[in-house]
């Protein structure tokens, strides 16, 4: 079980916190809005009020001390950067940051985050692909059974070919890409000879992935 | 060529209105700060600046003549509402708008707005599917030239089984499942024979895909 931080409780950080203490992960969440904390605290593991631009409030709350920080706050641009900053210099293995605009991004790479998140972008370019596609109909929503996850195969997987092992009839799921070296298959053949170090891109419902991944272990 | 009107210039609507005047649409945005207006005026079809909350500015501004309206301001959830409403009563055939929470939706939902986006909220559940899914590996994006899209099956292709039709091999996709009726078969078996009125989900690159729907017309 992970320990995750989450700075500025906006829409988007409020939603990341409960999502991962819903499910089950230790969430400490930073917010120098008392409002803020007095509506999440219930439902996180612990809520500070506290300014995320602070290296002292990022180690008395145990920000710290977390393997995943998440940095939400966006609107104030300085303290996203400042907040990024220290939390590489505390050693934290993975920061994550939402990003205003491309500038922001880019300042935010540079500081090697492991993530730039963009939220109202990456909406906007979803709308306008199920509005502006209409010969080919629209992008559909597949619902929310249904995952595309990454596997490593099964030891019995490891030399076979698709066709052989015939994953759609056994686990009803579809192998949409086959991840090699530094490139992918896409659609791979039923030819497509499963290697050692080989991710399967799969497509099922989540039972179904579910199943198979009891298999794999 | 569809006329749509973006309400708003935060970043969820300033990117909604130059990626579709990009994709060749007609584009109309209006916002109350001149900054903003300017900053997009030339790389949308017209700017004007207004408030969106108001009528006459819908109708000057030729709000009131779009097929689609995206109500992309969400901080002052009235002059969402209000502009919602406005929209519906100008007889907008389609109007979407972005919420700032679920109250705010359910309210647009009684508007009988089209659909409702939540940017934040979306991209939160989006994250922490990434980060929370870690025995199966994480929901790996497959880039950008990939899409899932759906489509009505050619004439030559009803009465055929998936088998027979061999799109993998013929056209480098994936059927991911079948719509049929009021319901969906989730990676359907090579024996499923393709019925009028189906609807075809399909994954691939964005060129296979654009090769089958040139053939699907
Ligand atoms: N320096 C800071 N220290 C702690 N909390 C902060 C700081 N600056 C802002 N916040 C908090 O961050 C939160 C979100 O900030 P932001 O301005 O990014 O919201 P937002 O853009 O509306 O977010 P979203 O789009 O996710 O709804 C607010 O709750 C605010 O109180
Ligand atoms: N009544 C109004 N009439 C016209 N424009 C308005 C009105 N109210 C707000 N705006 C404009 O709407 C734009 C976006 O508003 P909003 O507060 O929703 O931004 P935001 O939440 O930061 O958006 P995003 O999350 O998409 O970046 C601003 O450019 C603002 O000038």
């Amino acid at each position: 079980r992970k320990q995750y931080g989450i700075l500025g409780l906006g829409r988007f950080g409020s939603k990341v916190a409960r999502e991962l203490y819903f499910k089950k992960q230790e969430v400490i969440v930073v917010d120098h809005d008392e409002s803020k904390i007095q509506a999440i605290k219930d439902q996180v593991t612990h809520a500070f009020i506290g300014n995320i631009a602070d290296e002292g409030a990022l180690k008395e709350s145990g920000i710290a001390d977390c393997d995943v920080v998440i940095i939400a706050e966006s609107s104030d641009i300085e303290a996203n950067i400042m907040a990024a900053q220290l939390c590489k210099m505390l050693g934290i293995k993975k920061v994550i940051c939402k990003a205003q605009n491309t500038v922001h991004g880019k300042i935010l790479e540079k500081l090697q985050v492991d993530q730039v998140v963009y939220p109202e972008q990456d909406a906007a370019i979803k709308l306008v692909n199920k509005l502006a596609s209409q010969k080919i109909l629209d992008y559909l929503e597949l619902g929310e059974h249904i995952a595309i996850i990454g596997i490593t195969p099964l030891e019995s997987f490891i030399g076979k070919s698709l066709l052989d092992l015939n994953l759609r009839s056994r686990y009803n799921i579809t192998v949409l890409a086959v991840r090699r070296g530094g490139g992918t298959i896409i659609n791979p053949t039923g030819e497509t000879v499963i290697a050692r170090g080989d991710i399967l891109v799969v497509f099922g419902e989540e039972d179904a992935l579910k199943r198979l991944n009891l298999d794999i272990g």
